[in-house]
Protein backbone atom coordinates (compact mmCIF):
# COMPACT_ATOMS: atom_id res chain seq x y z
CA UNK A 1 0.00 0.00 0.00
CA UNK A 2 1.34 3.33 -1.02
CA UNK A 3 0.14 6.77 -0.16
CA UNK A 4 -1.40 7.25 -3.47
CA UNK A 5 -3.35 4.66 -3.46
CA UNK A 6 -4.86 5.21 -0.09
CA UNK A 7 -5.36 8.66 -0.99
CA UNK A 8 -6.93 7.44 -3.91
CA UNK A 9 -9.08 4.90 -1.92
CA UNK A 10 -10.38 7.64 0.60
CA UNK A 11 -10.80 9.99 -2.37
CA UNK A 12 -13.24 7.34 -3.91
CA UNK A 13 -14.59 6.27 -0.48
CA UNK A 14 -15.67 10.31 -0.19
CA UNK A 15 -16.99 10.61 -3.21
CA UNK A 16 -19.36 7.76 -2.33
CA UNK A 17 -20.22 9.31 1.25
CA UNK A 18 -21.00 12.82 -0.45
CA UNK A 19 -23.48 10.84 -2.85
CA UNK A 20 -25.27 9.08 -0.10
CA UNK A 21 -25.18 12.58 2.06
CA UNK A 22 -27.38 14.18 -0.80
CA UNK A 23 -29.61 11.52 -1.38
CA UNK A 24 -30.45 10.82 2.67
CA UNK A 25 -30.15 14.81 3.31
CA UNK A 26 -31.96 16.21 0.67
CA UNK A 27 -34.33 12.64 -0.65
CA UNK A 28 -33.03 13.77 -3.93
CA UNK A 29 -31.04 12.40 -6.75
CA UNK A 30 -32.09 14.77 -8.85
CA UNK A 31 -28.70 15.23 -10.74
CA UNK A 32 -27.52 11.83 -10.66
CA UNK A 33 -27.88 9.36 -13.22
CA UNK A 34 -29.52 5.77 -11.72
CA UNK A 35 -27.50 4.58 -15.11
CA UNK A 36 -23.63 5.36 -13.71
CA UNK A 37 -25.13 3.88 -10.39
CA UNK A 38 -26.12 0.78 -11.94
CA UNK A 39 -22.74 0.50 -13.77
CA UNK A 40 -20.52 1.10 -10.94
CA UNK A 41 -22.71 -1.35 -8.80
CA UNK A 42 -21.73 -4.27 -11.69
CA UNK A 43 -18.29 -2.98 -11.71
CA UNK A 44 -17.83 -3.66 -7.90
CA UNK A 45 -20.00 -6.71 -8.09
CA UNK A 46 -17.59 -8.33 -11.14
CA UNK A 47 -14.21 -6.84 -9.83
CA UNK A 48 -14.82 -8.32 -6.23
CA UNK A 49 -15.33 -12.11 -7.08
CA UNK A 50 -12.19 -12.85 -4.82
CA UNK A 51 -14.11 -11.60 -1.68
CA UNK A 52 -14.26 -14.76 -0.11
CA UNK A 53 -12.06 -16.81 -1.88
CA UNK A 54 -8.80 -14.17 -1.89
CA UNK A 55 -7.95 -12.63 1.28
CA UNK A 56 -5.75 -10.00 1.22
CA UNK A 57 -5.78 -7.62 4.11
CA UNK A 58 -8.50 -6.08 6.57
CA UNK A 59 -8.69 -2.94 4.99
CA UNK A 60 -8.82 -4.67 1.07
CA UNK A 61 -12.05 -6.96 2.61
CA UNK A 62 -14.15 -4.16 3.96
CA UNK A 63 -13.20 -1.83 1.65
CA UNK A 64 -14.81 -4.19 -0.87
CA UNK A 65 -18.13 -4.97 1.38
CA UNK A 66 -18.42 -0.99 1.76
CA UNK A 67 -17.86 -0.05 -1.91
CA UNK A 68 -20.47 -3.13 -3.03
CA UNK A 69 -23.21 -2.30 -0.12
CA UNK A 70 -23.47 1.59 -1.25
CA UNK A 71 -23.64 0.93 -4.51
CA UNK A 72 -26.35 -1.44 -4.24
CA UNK A 73 -27.89 0.76 -1.43
CA UNK A 74 -27.65 3.99 -3.99
CA UNK A 75 -29.60 1.73 -6.82
CA UNK A 76 -32.24 0.45 -4.68
CA UNK A 77 -32.65 3.79 -3.51
CA UNK A 78 -33.32 5.39 -6.72
CA UNK A 79 -35.60 2.71 -7.83
CA UNK A 80 -37.60 2.12 -4.93
CA UNK A 81 -37.14 4.72 -2.18
CA UNK A 82 -40.92 6.71 -2.66
CA UNK A 83 -39.71 10.30 -2.21
CA UNK A 84 -35.97 9.56 -3.95
CA UNK A 85 -37.28 8.09 -7.15
CA UNK A 86 -39.73 10.91 -7.79
CA UNK A 87 -37.15 13.05 -8.19
CA UNK A 88 -35.14 10.69 -10.51
CA UNK A 89 -34.47 12.24 -14.20
CA UNK A 90 -35.81 10.17 -15.76
CA UNK A 91 -36.01 11.78 -19.54
CA UNK A 92 -32.99 13.05 -18.80
CA UNK A 93 -30.89 9.61 -18.05
CA UNK A 94 -31.38 8.48 -21.77
CA UNK A 95 -27.43 7.18 -22.46
CA UNK A 96 -27.79 4.20 -23.81
CA UNK A 97 -25.52 2.22 -21.30
CA UNK A 98 -26.08 -1.25 -22.79
CA UNK A 99 -24.03 -0.59 -25.64
CA UNK A 100 -20.96 0.52 -22.46
CA UNK A 101 -21.55 -2.87 -20.97
CA UNK A 102 -21.39 -4.98 -24.27
CA UNK A 103 -18.06 -3.15 -25.56
CA UNK A 104 -16.76 -3.40 -21.94
CA UNK A 105 -17.09 -7.22 -22.41
CA UNK A 106 -16.20 -7.89 -25.65
CA UNK A 107 -12.76 -5.81 -25.11
CA UNK A 108 -12.56 -8.07 -21.67
CA UNK A 109 -12.75 -11.61 -23.73
CA UNK A 110 -9.98 -10.10 -26.29
CA UNK A 111 -7.90 -8.25 -23.76
CA UNK A 112 -7.23 -9.43 -20.30
CA UNK A 113 -4.58 -10.76 -17.71
CA UNK A 114 -5.68 -14.66 -18.18
CA UNK A 115 -8.49 -16.23 -20.16
CA UNK A 116 -10.62 -17.55 -16.92
CA UNK A 117 -13.34 -16.59 -15.84
CA UNK A 118 -12.47 -14.70 -12.58
CA UNK A 119 -10.15 -12.56 -14.97
CA UNK A 120 -12.11 -12.09 -17.86
CA UNK A 121 -14.57 -10.70 -15.31
CA UNK A 122 -12.15 -8.19 -13.71
CA UNK A 123 -10.80 -6.92 -16.95
CA UNK A 124 -14.70 -6.28 -17.96
CA UNK A 125 -14.90 -4.41 -14.56
CA UNK A 126 -11.95 -2.42 -14.83
CA UNK A 127 -13.12 -1.72 -18.76
CA UNK A 128 -16.86 -0.82 -17.66
CA UNK A 129 -15.85 1.11 -14.83
CA UNK A 130 -13.63 3.96 -17.51
CA UNK A 131 -16.92 4.46 -19.17
CA UNK A 132 -19.35 3.89 -16.81
CA UNK A 133 -19.55 7.45 -15.76
CA UNK A 134 -20.34 8.98 -19.30
CA UNK A 135 -24.45 8.33 -18.46
CA UNK A 136 -23.92 10.79 -15.66
CA UNK A 137 -21.38 13.34 -17.22
CA UNK A 138 -24.02 13.47 -20.26
CA UNK A 139 -27.02 14.03 -17.72
CA UNK A 140 -24.60 16.93 -15.92
CA UNK A 141 -24.58 18.73 -19.70
CA UNK A 142 -28.04 17.86 -19.84
CA UNK A 143 -29.42 19.03 -16.56
CA UNK A 144 -27.59 22.63 -17.13
CA UNK A 145 -27.17 23.53 -13.80
CA UNK A 146 -24.94 21.39 -10.91
CA UNK A 147 -26.13 21.52 -7.55
CA UNK A 148 -23.31 21.53 -5.57
CA UNK A 149 -23.18 18.11 -3.73
CA UNK A 150 -23.38 16.41 -7.26
CA UNK A 151 -20.48 18.45 -8.25
CA UNK A 152 -18.17 17.62 -5.71
CA UNK A 153 -19.20 14.05 -5.80
CA UNK A 154 -18.56 13.58 -9.65
CA UNK A 155 -15.36 15.56 -8.86
CA UNK A 156 -13.89 13.05 -6.22
CA UNK A 157 -14.87 10.39 -8.34
CA UNK A 158 -12.97 11.49 -11.29
CA UNK A 159 -10.17 12.64 -8.46
CA UNK A 160 -9.54 8.97 -7.11
CA UNK A 161 -8.46 7.67 -10.68
CA UNK A 162 -5.82 10.08 -11.04
CA UNK A 163 -4.69 8.97 -8.11
CA UNK A 164 -4.64 5.63 -8.49
CA UNK A 165 -2.47 6.92 -11.62
CA UNK A 166 0.57 8.10 -9.42
CA UNK A 167 -0.12 4.47 -7.65
CA UNK A 168 0.83 2.81 -10.80
CA UNK A 169 4.37 5.20 -11.46
CA UNK A 170 5.31 4.76 -7.81
CA UNK A 171 4.60 0.99 -8.01
CA UNK A 172 6.82 0.45 -11.52
CA UNK A 173 9.57 2.68 -9.72
CA UNK A 174 9.71 0.84 -6.49
CA UNK A 175 9.30 -2.55 -8.94
CA UNK A 176 9.60 -2.75 -12.65
CA UNK A 177 8.37 -5.79 -12.81
CA UNK A 178 5.09 -4.91 -11.89
CA UNK A 179 3.27 -4.11 -15.02
CA UNK A 180 -0.95 -3.21 -14.58
CA UNK A 181 -1.25 -2.58 -18.12
CA UNK A 182 -5.36 -3.27 -18.28
CA UNK A 183 -5.79 -1.19 -15.23
CA UNK A 184 -3.18 1.74 -16.59
CA UNK A 185 -4.05 2.55 -19.52
CA UNK A 186 -8.07 1.81 -18.79
CA UNK A 187 -7.53 4.60 -15.71
CA UNK A 188 -6.28 7.01 -17.85
CA UNK A 189 -8.94 6.55 -20.29
CA UNK A 190 -10.82 6.94 -17.10
CA UNK A 191 -9.57 10.24 -15.76
CA UNK A 192 -9.16 11.90 -19.38
CA UNK A 193 -12.95 11.61 -20.13
CA UNK A 194 -13.06 13.89 -16.89
CA UNK A 195 -11.16 16.51 -18.45
CA UNK A 196 -13.73 18.94 -19.23
CA UNK A 197 -15.53 18.57 -16.50
CA UNK A 198 -12.44 18.96 -14.30
CA UNK A 199 -11.91 22.57 -16.64
CA UNK A 200 -15.37 24.10 -15.58
CA UNK A 201 -15.36 22.89 -12.36
CA UNK A 202 -11.84 24.61 -11.73
CA UNK A 203 -13.60 27.51 -13.64
CA UNK A 204 -16.26 27.84 -11.32
CA UNK A 205 -14.10 27.27 -8.24
CA UNK A 206 -12.09 29.88 -9.52
CA UNK A 207 -14.88 32.89 -10.41
CA UNK A 208 -16.37 31.20 -6.91
CA UNK A 209 -19.50 30.70 -9.27
CA UNK A 210 -22.52 27.96 -9.77
CA UNK A 211 -20.95 24.83 -11.94
CA UNK A 212 -21.95 25.19 -15.47
CA UNK A 213 -21.47 22.59 -18.43
CA UNK A 214 -22.15 23.87 -21.63
CA UNK A 215 -25.04 22.27 -23.29
CA UNK B 1 4.04 -21.76 -6.75
CA UNK B 2 4.40 -18.92 -8.50
CA UNK B 3 2.68 -16.25 -6.84
CA UNK B 4 -0.74 -15.72 -8.85
CA UNK B 5 -1.62 -12.42 -10.30
CA UNK B 6 -3.68 -11.44 -7.69
CA UNK B 7 -5.34 -8.01 -7.43
CA UNK B 8 -4.16 -6.64 -4.48
CA UNK B 9 -6.18 -3.32 -5.47
CA UNK B 10 -9.39 -2.19 -5.26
Amino acid sequence: MNIFRFLGDMTHLISILILLLKIYATKSCSGISLKTQELYALVFLTRYLDLFTDFISVYNTVMKLVFIASSLAIVWCMRNHPLVRRSYDKQLDTFRHYFLLLASFLLALLLHEKFAFQEVLWAFSIYLEAVAILPQLVLLQRSGNVDNLTGQYVFFLGAYRALYIFNWIYRYFIDPHFTRWIACVSGLVQTALYADFFYYYFISWKNNAKLQLPA
Amino acid sequence: RVEQAMHDEL
